[in-house]
């Protein structure tokens, strides 16, 4: 087991602080339609470092945070942790778990955390780099996406096997 | 490096018609064929790949003509072909289901309970055949409008919420 | 001409909010909110047409963030206010239910219902409710591998054959 | 009832000649995966005059004849017939079923007909048009691509519009 735990507070449809225990194996979510199940795999995406808004479905990026309800105001950021087991140093850090973060404000102002400690993007991208979880685009299949594979253009279809190699 | 490329690209092959066959319940003498073409073999490290996919008994055609389901086994046994070649310590699924009859379903979990031996497999679903594979479930429901809420659930509870729902 | 436009805009856009409101089921008070917008009004000959869909409870966003589900919810709201505009006599629905889950469906085939009344309705599904919802059923097989057959069945014959194939 | 029923013989995965008759209300047409459905409804657009092979899943037109199984021989040509009532005159003709047929042979000949005369695809066209049916993009929906509304540009957006004024 890898993934322990995501910690979601502000992301798109959960203002409420909300804690996700990964077991492992197969984990299913169920749920009707716009009850936020998808939501939650743009929560690891765009902790993991997603950069582009659009294909987490937004405009721009400040839509990943909060927009209230009918009932409830809005949100001023939104935080994601996405929590890994480190006992057999998947990751070169003396840690037995390590933790990743992001959070965005609405003024633009985002910053990343390693282990509640700010960092740059670009550390957390070398650290999933190197532990094998990196840029892996088939890893992590969006929902109507996974035709894209078989429609997609020869060029694309390169890069899948490229990143296995 | 060329021959990085090509071993994986080999090893990928090899699975994908491997993966192909068990999807598509390609039978011995009855098989479906499967394959990644280099569409430049001289200049591998520039080459597109192409698919050739042929379900049993069929004749080969271009995979433009099979239909929403085959090309969802499709894309799951070349995702899954990857994915033997360089496992990832987890995978995100989002309704991968969503296009296959009930069969079908049933061979993609039957792959997802052996593949998940390895990897931790999130898989978001309205099917209950995959649910049933799941070892534990979450419930996500908006009793709050607009507001998600998750809860551990049993499979009776989703019978339970689907029948209330509908 | 401008007036025959606008006339078919403004009823589209009626049937758009009250049936987005029925597939949503936005009650009285704690409604969502669809409608059709002239991105240029000034020029509606040659205008761009853009959606709003707010379901009930949420504020008003980018299409784009809604769910899978939702999507298709609204997309039917759509294609059924401007069938109430121009009716076919008759239209092919190739699997609109698939990203739906179970009280969707319902509420989706509930207009399928109405709608049937005055025109035919040909629908391509792997759903019990749809099925359930039709007056006939044929089920397409492949006895003989690559070549369709076609038979008239019944609801039992289908969950039969499903478990067999199960 | 508008439509009475379609033969389909040699167009796709339907060999032999098929006879779907079409009652009133709700048809439900169900199967495995791959089993022929969609290509009911390609069968459909194709008779009524789709001219784009891409539209109907191929690369050439060509590729709508049925190609042959590991146990049979490809057909040398695709045909298909649509019949309609016609009692209460949504086709300006003298009787009371009016039937559009297409054929399409290897060699890229193709007919049109019309009561099974030959005729224009032009005249098929102008029938359409005048009853209603005409070039009715939202009357036949395409598996996945309900979504495309939803998506697509402001202009596309407006056809719709424009095709039910
Ligand atoms: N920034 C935000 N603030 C509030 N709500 C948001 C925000 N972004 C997205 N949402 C809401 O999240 C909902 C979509 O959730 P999601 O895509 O996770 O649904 P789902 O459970 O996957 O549904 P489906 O089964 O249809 O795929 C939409 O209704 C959208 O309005
Ligand atoms: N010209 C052709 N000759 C023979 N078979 C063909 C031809 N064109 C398409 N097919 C076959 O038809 C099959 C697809 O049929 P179709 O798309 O109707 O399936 P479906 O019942 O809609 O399935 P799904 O439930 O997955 O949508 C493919 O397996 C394809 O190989
Ligand atoms: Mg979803
Ligand atoms: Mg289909």
């Amino acid at each position: 087991m890898v993934l322990k735990r995501i910690e979601i507070f502000g992301f798109k449809s959960f203002p409420d602080k909300t804690v996700v225990e990964f077991p492992s194996g197969i984990t299913g979510i169920v749920g009707p339609n716009g009850s936020g199940k998808s939501n939650i795999s743009d929560a690891i995406r765009w902790v993991l470092g997603e950069q582009s808004a659009k294909s987490l479905r937004g405009e721009k990026m400040e839509d990943v945070i909060f927009a209230g309800t009918a009932k409830r105001p809005p949100l001023g950021f939104a935080e994601v942790n996405l929590t890994f087991e480190n006992t057999r140093r998947i990751f070169p850090l003396e840690f037995s778990e390590v933790s990743i973060g992001r959070r965005l404000y609405r003024s633009g102002e985002s910053s990343y955390l390693l282990n509640k400690q700010e960092c740059r993007l670009r550390d957390i991208q070398d650290l999933l780099m190197d532990s094998g979880i990196g840029k892996r685009t088939h890893a992590i299949i969006e929902q109507g996406k996974v035709e894209e594979i078989i429609t997609a253009k020869p060029e694309q279809r390169r890069l899948l096997i490229e990143e296995a190699a | 490096t060329v021959r990085l490329f090509r071993e994986t690209f080999e090893a990928v092959n090899m699975n994908f018609g491997l993966l192909f066959n068990r999807l598509f319940s390609g039978r011995q003498g009855q098989e479906g064929t499967a394959e990644l073409i280099l569409l430049d073999p001289a200049n591998p490290l520039e080459s597109g790949v192409d698919i050739i996919a042929r379900p049993p008994g069929k004749k080969p055609q271009s995979i433009s003509l099979l239909s929403g389901g085959e090309k969802a086994m499709t894309a799951i046994a070349l995702l899954f072909s990857v994915f033997l070649v360089r496992p990832s310590p987890f995978a995100v699924l989002d309704e991968l289901d969503a296009p296959l009859d009930e069969a079908n379903v049933e061979r993609y979990t039957q792959i997802l309970k052996e593949f998940s031996q390895r990897s931790q497999f999130i898989v978001m679903t309205h099917n209950k055949r995959t649910m049933e594979a799941a070892e534990t479930l979450y419930g996500v429901s908006m009793p709050e409008k607009g507001v998600s809420r998750i809860l551990g659930v049993q499979l009776t509870d989703v019978d339970t919420v689907a029948e209330a729902a509908g």
